[in-house]
């Protein structure tokens, strides 16, 4: 389902160059449920924008349900990515004047869904929201905000879910809830990739990979 | 240094209201290290708000360092603030535009301090981005603008340092070290006030109270 080699990603910095990502590959098969982990600024994020279509790498090879993605045009890079992926930002990335409601409702009226209000209250209601659902971002708590954007990126029952720490902002109660709800899309045949500080959330994962310095060290 | 006597915030949303706090009281001396946990949601962030003088309560009093602050007009809220308080946001709130350098010596220019760019690298050190001190916010990882939101709480060298859940998107390394500076701080007899998730966080405070549904209801 994804195959990543080589990735690189560097960033021109006046005379210095970031190496965010440097030659990194990753092979996940469908079904599989991975913890991504390593220091801040080790290169997760920028791994998960290219493995979600958000990104191009500099250069390397990214194969996506069997396309190469690594050289898409914009257009077809975001209908890949509305096809296939749900995406939890890291900064949530919530529209600041759309509600709650309207927020993961978006990504099922793109793809021309019916029903879209229907399950978007369902996938709200799955993370404990209800009681939140005509709140705009502002007049959220940091962890409501978090699970907006769980909400909307499981809200259109994607192949693949790309979970950027998800759980930072919640309580270990809310965590657990989270983590119960990705295993059970897992068993779905879902596959799901999770980034994470956490050891806990880790270590629900069946298998775990380790970044430093832009580069996979370690693989269990 | 602070006290806080039942402290009410309520938002109205059409017909219903939510109770963001709903009768909070608090007092920290001098000097203290206190942790504050709970739900999501349960009022930690509309309590650290009002505590660093952002926000106003509905009702209740609110005294800092001997003045009722509770009902001071904004100008002389800001003052006070800008004199007492340094402030770590859940959301890191850091300026768009300008470096984290820049952003990091913005309240030290407000103050009139001298020195500006010294301390704020010196700051920036303590939290070791050395390397990235020329990045705007969009050029780095969440994790290290959580540390330069932290590092521009710290340079001013407040008497009261409240963190809105600081090392949320860190590795536990980075937020062990982030912990040892605050722990630093305290020693030197600042009061520090953390909102935390982590119970390995909480334990290094002296003292710990359980916001649940904006009220108080725990203390150790
Ligand atoms: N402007 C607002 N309008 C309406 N409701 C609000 C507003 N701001 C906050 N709330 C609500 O008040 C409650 C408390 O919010 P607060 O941000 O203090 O929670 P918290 O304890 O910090 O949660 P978290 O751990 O998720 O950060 C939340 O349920 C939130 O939905
Ligand atoms: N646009 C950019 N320009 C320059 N440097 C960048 C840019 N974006 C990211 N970086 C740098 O690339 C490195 C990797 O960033 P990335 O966001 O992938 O880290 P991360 O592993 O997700 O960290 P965290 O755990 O803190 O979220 C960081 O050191 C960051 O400073
Ligand atoms: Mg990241
Ligand atoms: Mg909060």
């Amino acid at each position: 389902m994804i195959k990543a080699e080589a990735l690189v990603k560097t960033y021109k910095m006046g005379r210095s160059i970031v190496r965010a990502l440097d030659g990194v590959s990753l092979e996940v098969r469908d079904g599989e449920m991975l913890a991504i982990m390593g220091p801040s600024g080790s290169g997760k994020s920028t791994l998960m924008h290219i493995l979600g279509c958000l990104d191009r790498p500099d250069s390397g090879t990214y194969f996506l349900a069997g396309r190469d993605v690594s050289r898409l045009p914009s257009n077809q890079l975001a209908e890949m990515r509305n096809r296939h992926i749900g995406f939890v930002f890291q900064t949530f990335n919530l529209i600041p004047r759309l509600s709650a409601l309207e927020n993961v409702e978006l990504p099922l009226l793109y793809g021309g869904a019916r029903r879209a209000k229907e399950k978007a209250k369902a996938a709200l209601a799955s993370v404990g929201l209800s009681d939140r659902i005509h709140h705009e971002p502002n007049q959220l708590s940091g962890g409501e905000r978090q699970r907006v954007a769980i909400a909307r990126a499981i809200v259109t029952e994607p192949a693949v879910i790309l979970a950027d720490e998800p759980t930072g902002n919640l309580d270990s109660k809310a965590g657990e809830e989270i983590i119960k709800i990705f295993t059970e899309l897992n068993a779905q045949g879902r596959t799901i990739i999770i980034v994470t500080h956490e050891p806990d959330i880790a270590s629900c994962c069946k298998r775990q990979i380790l970044l430093k310095d832009g580069r996979k060290v370690k693989e269990s």
